[in-house]
């Protein structure tokens, strides 16, 4: 990705819709803009509010050729689409679209809301990525806008600015998380972490904890990743941003809502013999760069920066994590430790250490 | 004699060429003055700078791929300067 600074210094910006196109409704296209901004106040602090008169933030225009007082120029069908300056006065934040396209809601044409998205990056301080699946690469591509634009790279350059969003979630419980997650049995499929967040997976549900404030929400697994199945057995974020989910002998690899082009993939290409064929559960230890991946009892150790498996393996879990000695469903790692989760239990553990701190409830993150 | 297919459009091609890099490639942040200065790259240092940028074979020359990339709808906003 790449910025342009400094970017606005207020997380509040105005938007203005000055002219329509008449290719769309005035309904689809103030839709459209919405979308777009929505886009960017999902992975940042900002927030955008759309005034009728006057001058706001960002100002959008339709316009041909050589269009008012602006500086550059449009190019007739085709070729240049839209253009939009960075943060600032004047022309600065502002946006522009050639209203020599043909500007629609969705695959024909060119898809207001997908350049609305990455124009308005730019007026918020972003400059073009060489990145081919971000939405700030300078050509035009057309995706399904059901699906999420913002690619690792635009979210990271996004929050190189402005910072993520407050970690808090819109709705506090009002009480407690419910009585069948706290249910004393609770346990679970598979656990990764995901950024800031814990994912506790089980069945076709999963739960996003914000150990930060305790947060709970609930939720299937589809909505996030309607191409995985159900009881997932093992997933890990890695140190590229991406989260690996692990089902038989195949495993996934995401990316933010995206599963990477060729995937799944059997297990064997990461490094496995061919008599393995499912994995209990995986984590990636961030402070050493591996990647540890438990069956039965014994574990697996995966290098994520020359991508192999290392030699000299496998070794039984016991030797290398003292006192874990039950078959491992889950594990994730926190501010350094390991938790390891077998059944209705689960164990706090230093792997620097080399030693169990203390054992816990497997609902522990829950609010219960 | 009627014009090898081939060559006809190379005047075209040209101009192409040169309008994209004048459009994309052509402004850079003048460290000294933190202003703006033309820039005074060849065309060639700007067309590999656009291959790179875009992940083509870096030649410095307009091939066929490089072509094609040009032609396609994108952002009016450069790929270098700010």
């Amino acid at each position: 990705y790449g910025v342009t600074l400094p970017g606005w210094k207020k997380a509040k910006l105005t938007y203005r819709i000055v002219n329509h196109t008449p290719d769309m409704s005035k309904e689809d296209v103030d839709k459209a803009i919405q979308k777009a901004f929505k886009v960017w106040s999902t992975v940042t602090p900002l927030i955008f509010t759309r005034i009728h008169e006057g001058i706001a933030d960002i100002m959008i225009a339709f316009g041909t050729k050589a269009h008012g007082h602006c500086p550059r120029y449009f190019d007739g069908p085709l070729g240049v689409l839209a253009h939009a300056f960075p943060p600032g006065s004047g022309f600065g934040g502002d946006v522009h679209f050639d209203e020599d396209e043909d500007w629609t809601t969705g695959s024909a044409g060119f898809n207001l809301f997908l350049v609305a998205a990455h124009e308005f990056g730019h007026a918020l301080g972003l400059s073009h990525s060489n990145d081919q699946g971000a939405l700030m690469f300078p050509n035009y591509a057309y995706v399904s806008p059901s699906e999420f634009p913002l690619s690792p790279d635009d979210i990271s350059g996004i929050q190189s600015i402005y910072g993520s969003p407050p970690n808090v979630p819109d709705k506090r419980p009002a009480s407690p998380t419910s009585p069948k997650t706290c249910g004393s049995q609770i346990s679970f499929d598979a656990i990764t972490t995901l950024r800031r967040e814990v994912i506790f997976l089980k069945g076709r549900h999963l739960w996003r904890v914000y150990p930060d404030n305790s947060a709970v929400e609930r939720e299937l697994i589809s909505t996030f990743w309607p191409i995985l199945p159900p009881g997932i057995e093992a997933a890990y974020e890695n140190m590229k941003d991406q989260i690996l989910f692990f089902k038989g002998n195949k495993f996934w690899v995401i990316s933010g809502y995206q599963v990477l082009l060729g995937y799944p993939k059997n297990i064997n290409t990461l490094g496995f013999p061919k008599g393995i064929k499912k994995i209990d559960a995986a984590v990636c230890n961030k402070n050493t760069g591996k990647t540890h991946l438990f069956i039965g009892d014994k574990y697996w150790r995966f290098d994520e920066n020359s991508q192999s498996m290392e030699k000299g393996y496998p070794r039984r879990i016991v030797n290398d994590f003292p006192g874990i000695s039950q078959k491992i469903d889950a594990v994730f790692q926190q501010k350094g430790l390991f938790y390891f989760f077998h059944g209705s239990k689960q164990w706090e553990f230093d792997p620097t250490a080399k030693k169990v701190i203390r054992e816990i409830k497997s609902n522990s993150w829950f609010n219960c | 004699l009627p014009v090898h297919p081939e060559n006809d459009n190379k005047e075209d091609d040209a101009k192409l060429v040169q309008d994209y890099l004048n459009k994309f490639y052509a402004v850079e942040p003048d460290p000294n003055q933190l202003g703006w200065k033309i820039n005074a790259e060849s065309t060639a240092e700007k067309l590999q700078k656009m291959q790179q940028f875009f992940g083509l074979k870096v030649t410095g020359k307009p091939d066929t791929e490089t072509l094609e990339t040009m032609k396609k709808p994108r952002c009016g906003v450069p790929d270098v300067g700010l």
